[in-house]
């Protein structure tokens, strides 16, 4: 629920600072969070270039921000030690932007009980709820699952929830920091009137008869077909699994409807895009034959391409049968553009052929990799209850492996390890300012609703462990043997991440299994580039200027307004601040005595001229009586 | 096996646990109040 008042929100694009007190790890996981701003609102962040507002995240104790916009000019949030995970820099820069917690909105008693005598001495005061005159819901219902809302051990004295959801099932969503909610994001996007987003481009289900505007190629041998199930495979599409009956399509390339080398092509609608990188997410099936492959083109109108150029950027071959497998390709276009997708039937006359489903299309950074664990379930209950990932080697060419950890329960965990590659000589050692982004994949079709659990961790050269190595040392020096599948030796560095990665209960939430698959991607990105100082720029004429020699007075804020600085002054019920810098007290009792004051004043002066006429008007009839008497002729005299 | 370390201590700590062991008394556990707001 947000602050009540338009003076507390920001403008659609945030000045912000990144503060040198930042660890290391705090700037790109703050950098990733605006990125989920980018990708699912209409919010932008932009360094600070002098605006008269901006957030300075720093590293303070704890994390914590205000509520709204309060502009005072530098406006700080603290990104303190443990602060470093991306669904708690969102719940922040919700604060921020004007968001109470969830279960302080004015009918939270309908949804949870607190349970008072659970929480801490003294605390209580964190779970009042406040009236409409102070939130505003935005007409949207009371959510569970929001990213602002506490968990159900908030201030706990004991073991046992302060906070019982009325509906049971809930008990376990409440305080989920992964990502938005729905709720979350409906209600920011009608906080700040969004009607789109700068990085979302596309999401297409193939629920919908039209295919979302996607279209056939009159240039090739075949058609792709809309259908629920082939015969050869898939038996349904990814987005539903056959869950829900009527529905669940995707699109199909017959292979046996063609000869060897023929092709279908489907285009997207045209696309418009903004920031000139993109990122190509589908779910891809083959039933067919392992030399059928499909291309990914990029057809792009601009003036200086007037033929439409059909460019070919990437080549998906061997593509494995008979499961549903997770395709990500980088894009650049910078002109409108299609995406197609051109299916090729290769050697074989097997029947089947090629699936596509759940695309989605955004202006962000593809994954580096991914980590595709079949048969989830089944590891487990494994003995060893640890599973390494294959090993992968980072742009800069470090080599390194994910371990998953799921024997602790109720949690799974993920760590991250160095381990010795082909390019280790050339390498600097210990590993400088990696950033490791680990993110177990939510499989909903659309990009915008998932609730994707992402954590990272950055390579500090300068940390060492407690024999005084350094911690991320090269693995040759400082690993431990182990040995690949195929025999091969290599050795392993010490592993940094966390035991409590997520819990299992909320990994079988959602749609993190789907069909018995999980998805881990990764992503290590040299973030060396933000160890330095962010340029501060001057200050424009604003609140810090203008308001430096306008002080308010009784604990007024100063605003601009017009391009003046203005007091705003506080109040209460019955009591409030007034004067050009509230330097006069108002209260109700005030204006009952200046009322009764007035109204008595009024009445002892009507009473007094009242007095004065009528003692005037008696006087001067007494003065006119006397002069007539005196001039009056008296007739019938007496002699 | 390796050695690992847990970045958190193995404790998966929320926002209002982590200001609450360092002692701040923010309103709702992570909101800092103004002058005005505080009254």
């Amino acid at each position: 629920n947000s602050i009540v008042g338009e003076s507390y929100r920001w403008p659609h694009t945030i000045p912000y600072v990144l503060d040198d007190s930042l660890e290391m790890n705090a700037r790109g996981v703050i950098l990733n969070a605006f990125e989920r701003y980018r990708l699912k609102t209409c919010i932008d962040f932009k360094p600070w270039s002098g605006e008269p507002n901006y957030i300075s995240v720093f590293k303070g104790s704890g994390c914590w921000s205000s509520v709204g916009n309060r502009r005072v000019g530098k406006q700080e949030l603290s990104i303190g030690k443990g602060c470093d995970r991306i669904a708690t820099v969102q719940h922040e820069f919700l604060h921020a932007l004007g968001f109470w917690h969830e279960q302080s909105r004015s009918d939270r008693d309908d949804y949870v009980s607190i349970i008072w005598d659970r929480i801490i001495s003294g605390k209580k005061n964190n779970f009042e709820s406040y009236d409409d005159r102070q939130t505003d819901s935005l007409n949207v219902p009371y959510d569970y699952s929001s990213v602002m809302h506490y968990s159900k051990t908030a201030f706990q004295n004991g073991s046992e929830p302060t906070i019982v959801t009325r509906i049971p099932d809930f008990m376990d969503v409440i305080g989920q920091r992964m990502d938005f909610s729905d709720s979350d994001i409906l209600k920011l996007n009608q906080l700040y009137n969004c009607s789109s987003s700068l990085s979302f481009m596309e999401s297409c289900d193939f629920e919908l008869e039209n295919v979302c505007g996607m279209i056939q190629s009159s240039e090739d041998s075949a058609d792709w077909q809309r259908v629920s199930q082939v015969p050869e495979g898939p038996e349904s599409d990814h987005s539903n699994m056959g869950r829900c009956k009527g529905s669940g399509f995707f699109m199909h390339f017959n292979r046996s409807s063609v000869n060897e080398g023929a092709t279908a092509m489907l285009g997207s609608r045209i696309l418009y895009p903004k920031r000139g990188f993109q990122c190509l997410q589908f779910f891809l099936y083959n039933s067919g034959s392992e030399y059928d492959q499909l291309n990914i083109y990029v057809r792009e109108y601009s003036a200086a391409s007037v033929n439409r150029t059909l460019t070919l950027v990437e080549e998906i071959k061997d593509v494995p049968i008979g499961s549903w497998q997770l395709y990500h390709v980088t894009l650049k276009v910078t002109n409108k553009f299609r995406v197609v997708f051109g299916g090729v039937r290769g050697a074989g006359a097997s029947r089947g052929g090629l699936s596509i489903d759940d695309i989605n299309l955004s202006e962000t950074q593809c994954p580096h990799h991914v980590w595709h664990i079949r048969n989830f379930t089944q590891l487990i209950g494994s003995p060893s209850g640890s599973v390494y990932s294959p090993s992968f080697y980072s742009s800069k060419g470090y080599a390194f492996q994910i371990r998953l950890n799921l024997s602790s329960l109720p949690n799974v965990g993920m760590y991250f390890h160095l381990i010795s590659g082909a390019n280790d000589d050339q390498l600097e050692w210990p590993c400088p300012w990696q950033q490791v982004t680990m993110t177990i994949l939510d499989q909903n079709p659309d990009i915008r609703q998932r609730m994707s659990n992402k954590r990272s961790i950055t390579t500090d050269p300068f940390m060492t462990t407690g024999n005084g190595d350094y911690f991320w040392d090269r693995p040759s020096k400082v690993g431990v043997q182990d040995f690949f599948p195929n025999g091969t030796q290599f050795q392993r560095g010490r592993g940094y991440g966390y035991s409590v990665f997520m819990t299992h209960e909320r990994l079988k939430s959602r749609d993190f299994m789907k069909g018995d698959d999980v998805y881990i991607l990764l992503t290590v990105e040299d973030i060396s580039h933000l160890n330095t100082t962010q340029n501060e720029p001057t200050p424009t004429l604003g609140v810090n200027d203008l308001c430096t020699n306008f002080k308010c007075e009784n604990d007024g804020i100063c605003i601009l307004h017009n391009g003046k600085a203005e007091c705003r002054c506080p109040s209460g019920e019955d009591w409030w601040y007034m004067g050009e810098r509230c330097e006069k007290r108002g209260s109700t009792r005030d204006t009952i005595v200046i009322a009764v004051s007035s109204t008595v004043a009024v009445f002892a002066v009507m009473l007094v001229i009242t007095l004065v006429s009528v003692y005037c008007t008696r006087k001067k009839y007494h003065q006119e009586t006397s002069s007539k008497t005196a001039n009056m002729t008296l007739e019938n005299q007496h002699a | 096996t390796p050695e690992i370390f847990d970045v958190d201590g193995g404790i998966d700590q929320d926002i209002f646990d982590i200001n609450e062991d360092l002692g701040l008394d923010l309103f709702e556990g992570d909101i800092r109040l103004d002058g005005v707001q505080e009254r």
